[in-house]
């Protein structure tokens, strides 16, 4: 399977609903510096159910449009991923906060974040493992890492 | 638990010399893990040395910056290689990487997005973006706050400006 | 020797922000340093924000990767200015920047290296080196292990590629 | 005044005698990856004074050509730094190794550690203070800094 595309509504520097894709095998994101390339990434990682600190931010709230500044433009947002399948049959995984609780969403139904952490692994996503995500640095810091941390490593991703 | 780091273990530490082979497209390149403690591995730490294309054998601190990163980049992928995703994704992994890097790993890339799992990287440089299948450039719009906006292009009709000018669909 | 700490401090937190609209090349681009303790700034932490361009006030973790190199530099130039080396010397410090900010740093290092202190760099990308008066090019032969040789150029007989096609010597 | 030139002997990737320079006011130092770029800012930190552990190595012995892969040409290493001050006076300014031991020389002539340092900070060269060197991957880990360890720069700095 793949990604298909990402919709996103209201989340960091992405205002209103905006539709992040198609993408094909090999997809590059470009822009100046500080357009919000690495946001895309947050928007992954909350999408797949990341936490707070792991995206850039203090308090799950500070995700919504505007917030960074004190002027969050609404109550709430939202990041859905289309994924396809190797049978070419479409799914959804829908992720969507207001203040600090979150809803998860698959194929529109809204489920536990235990169900929908069960349905992402089926398809090959251990977010805990972070097996899909490397973040900004994340090479520079892995290339000084000392045996004691590679260890740590390790155990992370098993 | 103790098992299943074990068996992670073993599984990159087969896998990691080959990756590393491919990135550095170099049959003489060697990346090297051992655990300090090989009965029980997750007790100490984990060793990692690498043989750079035309060095000799080392001690990971003595590696220059970029050479450094390609050996990250094999651990990455050899670690993702364990409990393979559907796609990878990469924020400007090739900030330290002189061209001619950049071109092994976008060909490393391109093979990978091929043979096994969807590729979405972030960079600045345009020798790395070049040989993507498709961009996804975002520009900001300012008003009263910054907000991103978004363009695609599929680049796939285009030929790949490769040295050899191989067909793009390879 | 907390006189000199504070000495230091007051000297950086005002030469920061002249620095930083400076390197952004925009007077409304702000920098800002503040002791958590004003009175003995030494006791506690220091607190450091700025105002990227086109940007409002936000916290440092909310700048994006190039902001906060741009940042980090500028705060590189303002401590050196409290005892300036004849010379400065940096190692790939553009990696995280795009083509817009190399053209601002450029221009302000031509800038410090003309009003100021020598400027002696080491980069990768040829947005950038391609400004500088001297290339020192680093090359390596191999035998038995490797080893480095050097050429130089002199680029001050060739015009900088500049928009407005300055002369060289500004 | 400005740096000159350095004359290396032995020192890293740096084989023989070699020369690197002359230095202009705005220099770049370009090269492939693992070419001996940040070899000479090593160069320039051992002929200021740095210690092996800024140098990345963990024995002063280890930067002699050869010596990381336990090969070492010769069993000393050298770097001469031609230093040119405002009056158009040329001073040098060198060290030189062979094992451990350090010998210090200020335009030809022996002179003692402490008489080392006094001499560069007459030209404004504090190397405690790290005035003048930014090394690879230091303007991240500035830009990563929290609060505390920004009050710790600053120490070390003043
Ligand atoms: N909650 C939010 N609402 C609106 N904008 C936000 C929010 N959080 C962050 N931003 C904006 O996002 C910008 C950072 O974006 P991002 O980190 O994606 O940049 P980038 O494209 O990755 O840049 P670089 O190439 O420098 O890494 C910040 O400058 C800020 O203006
Ligand atoms: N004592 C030594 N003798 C000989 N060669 C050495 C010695 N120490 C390090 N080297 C060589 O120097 C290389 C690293 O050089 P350096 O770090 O200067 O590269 P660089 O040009 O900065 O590369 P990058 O662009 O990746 O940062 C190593 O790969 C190693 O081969
Ligand atoms: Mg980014
Ligand atoms: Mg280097």
């Amino acid at each position: 399977g793949f990604l298909k595309q990402l919709d996103v509504e209201n989340f960091k520097s992405w205002r209103g609903k905006q539709t992040i894709g198609p993408f094909k095998r090999f997809n590059c994101i470009i822009g100046t510096n500080g357009s919000g390339k690495s946001n895309v990434m947050d928007a992954l990682g909350f999408v797949m159910g990341e936490r707070a600190a792991n995206l850039r931010v203090k308090h799950t709230r500070d995700l919504i449009h505007g917030a960074h500044i004190g002027n969050p433009v609404s109550t709430f947002a939202s990041v859905t991923m289309i994924y396809c399948g190797d049978n070419d049959e479409e799914m959804t995984f829908s992720r969507r906060i207001s203040g600090e609780s979150s809803e998860y969403l698959v194929n529109g139904k809204h489920v536990t974040l235990a169900k929908y952490t069960g349905e992402l692994q089926k398809i090959g996503i251990v977010v805990k493992a972070k097996n899909c995500l490397v973040y900004q640095g994340a090479v520079e810091s892995i290339a000084m890492m000392n045996a004691k941390e590679r260890t740590k490593m390790f155990e992370r991703i098993s | 638990r103790f098992h299943l780091f074990s068996q992670c273990f073993e599984h990159v530490s087969v896998v990691i010399d080959q990756i590393y082979k491919k990135l550095c497209r170099n049959a003489s390149a060697q990346a090297i893990l051992s655990a300090e403690n090989p009965n029980e591995p997750y007790l100490d730490g984990i060793n990692y040395n690498c043989v750079a294309p035309g060095k000799r054998f080392m001690a990971m601190d003595n590696l220059s910056g970029g050479e450094k990163a390609i050996a990250a980049l094999a651990l990455v992928f050899a670690i993702h290689s364990f409990r393979p995703a559907p796609f990878f994704v990469l924020d400007e992994v090739d900030a330290a990487l002189d061209n001619t890097n950049i071109g092994k790993v976008t060909g490393f890339f391109r093979m990978m997005s091929r043979e096994s799992c969807q590729i979405i990287v972030i960079s600045l440089k345009e020798e790395f973006y070049s040989r993507a299948d498709a961009l996804l450039g975002v520009y900001s719009m300012f008003d009263e706050c910054m907000f991103s906006r978004l363009l695609t292009l599929d680049l796939t009709p285009y030929p790949l400006n490769d040295e050899n000018a191989t067909d793009r669909e390879k």
